[in-house]
């Protein structure tokens, strides 16, 4: 299972967070606009967190993270 | 499997429950206006709990926390 | 496979029934207007009882406790 | 596997059937109006009775026990 | 994998035929007007035999016992 | 993996033949008009032989024995 | 997986042709005309040969033996 | 996984062919017309060959041999 | 998983390119017009490579090697 | 599982990150306008990050990099 | 999971990329005008590149290489 993000403005930020008892990052990937990230899950990478206008492509649907 | 959750307002809140005989909060990521976070079930989290104006993308559809 | 539970009104309560020989309530989580929890069959859970006006999404649909 | 049970009136039943050689009801939950139970088929439960006027939301549609 | 039996009278029996080798019927299950059944197929039940005036609803569609 | 099969007369057989290197028929059951078996292939069972006017639900879509 | 085999004639033959090096028929089952037979791939038996007048339900659709 | 072959004219034969590190027939099957083979891929056949005026039906569409 | 091809002239090659470190030829077939042959990926075949006018069906839908 | 990339300019590149704790570039490759890569996810790859003006195809959707 | 190759042109490249630590190029197969080839990822192939003009079909559709 992965998903995809679109970087649409510069200095996205994608954070792993730890699988695991405890949970915190383990690394954040800066995007420039246009970038694109496909991330899985693993075994070190349970949740993602993402700032910036970005396009996040998923399982559930396409999502802008400011389109509200 | 996982869930995408997309913060409508700062201070939404994400709490993961304990997997087990035990079901306490192990962790709180707090997402302000327009972060998203995507998190999976893990050996660790066998529920979420969502707090604050969100979007919550899943398997049974897209669920809005305040739309009634 | 979680069912997804919307609160549409305050004091929804969601009882974990226990698996095993013996069937008894092991959590109730008490969700207020508009909270969501997401919530996971289990080694320890399975079956989920819920009082109170709630939305429940699931593999068979969207529920609505009170709408008849 | 599980079925989603919502009672359209009091005093709702359902009644856990055993797995094994022997078939005998181990567990009865009581459900009022407006109540919903989602169960599981178990290592204990091979079978689920449901008694009184409700709705079954299973993998085989949305099923009202009194509309024929 | 399971079956849903909805009794449209009263007196509707389910008939569990053993697995294994030798076939015959190791329970047999009463079901009122408007009672349900939800049956799965088990170590000890391989086939299902209905009588009386019933709906099922199976993997293969809704069936009624009677309507030719 | 199951068919059912409705009679539609009374007298109707349905057949249970052997797995294995020899092929014979370890049990018949007999329906009369209405009533329903449905019937899993199994250990025992690789094939089923249906005799008389009846409907078979299966994988493929639904038969009647002598509509054409 | 199983293939559903109606006869629209007296006489129609079913034979099982032999898993393994050596390709042979172990059983010859007949069919006269109306009755139906289930028959799966089994250990023994990795292809299955029709002759005469019948129709055959697969996972590729229903075929009849004489239609062109 | 299987193919079914109806063969629209006499003298149709099926080939299979040897799985392993060498390719060669290990069985030729004769159909006339009207006859149809069920045949499946196995531990001795990884490929199969077709000549004569024949319909396939396949996982992947109905396929006739002279069509074009 | 397999493909079938369809040769739509005489003199279509079908070649099998060995699975592993080394890929190399190690079988080809020959097909003249309007013979079929289904192959399966195999232990030894890792890749197919097809030459002259042919009609391929595979899980990505149905080619021609020279309609453009 | 894998995506399709397809660079739209010359000096397109995809980059391999590093499966694991730790999180960095394994593997960086070019693409010239109109050359496509196919890549899966593996063992050493848990996430790729394409820069450049380029299409991705994968499970959800196509991506174009610039089309904002 | 396999694509399949179409060359629209002669002296396309198919390049199979090596599984492991190292991505290097282990095989390039040239395809003429009208040739195809259908390739699986491997124990030994977890990426590969095309050059030239040419169809590619995959699990997310129908790809030239220079259409845009
Ligand atoms: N460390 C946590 C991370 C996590 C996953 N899903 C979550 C949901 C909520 C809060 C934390 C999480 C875990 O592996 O379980
Ligand atoms: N600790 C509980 C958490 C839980 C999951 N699903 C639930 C449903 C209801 C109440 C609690 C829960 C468990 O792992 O089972
Ligand atoms: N303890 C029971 C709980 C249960 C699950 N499904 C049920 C259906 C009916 C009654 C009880 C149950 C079990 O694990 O089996
Ligand atoms: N004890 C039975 C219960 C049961 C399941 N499905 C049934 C169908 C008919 C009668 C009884 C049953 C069993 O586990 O098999
Ligand atoms: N004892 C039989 C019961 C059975 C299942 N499917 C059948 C079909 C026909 C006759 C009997 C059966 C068995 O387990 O195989
Ligand atoms: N004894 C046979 C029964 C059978 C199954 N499918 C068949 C098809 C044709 C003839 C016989 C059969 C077997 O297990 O294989
Ligand atoms: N004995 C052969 C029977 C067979 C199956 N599929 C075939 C296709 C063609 C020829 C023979 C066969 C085998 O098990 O493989
Ligand atoms: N002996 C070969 C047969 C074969 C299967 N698929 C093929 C494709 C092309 C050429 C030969 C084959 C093998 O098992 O692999
Ligand atoms: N020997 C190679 C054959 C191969 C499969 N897919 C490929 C793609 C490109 C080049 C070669 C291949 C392997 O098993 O991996
Ligand atoms: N090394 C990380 C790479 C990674 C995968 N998915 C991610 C999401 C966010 C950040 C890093 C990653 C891992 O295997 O888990
Ligand atoms: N050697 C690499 C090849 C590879 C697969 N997918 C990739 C994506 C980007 C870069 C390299 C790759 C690996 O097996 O992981």
């Amino acid at each position: 299972q992965y998903i995809v993000v679109k970087a649409l403005e510069n200095g996205v930020t994608i954070m792993g967070l730890t699988r695991g008892k405890d949970t915190r990052f383990h690394h954040t990937e800066k995007l420039d606009r246009g970038e694109i990230m496909v991330a899985q899950f693993t075994e070190h990478t349970s949740a993602i967190k993402i700032r910036g206008k970005a396009r996040i492509y998923s399982e559930h649907g396409v999502i802008d993270t400011f389109d509200d």
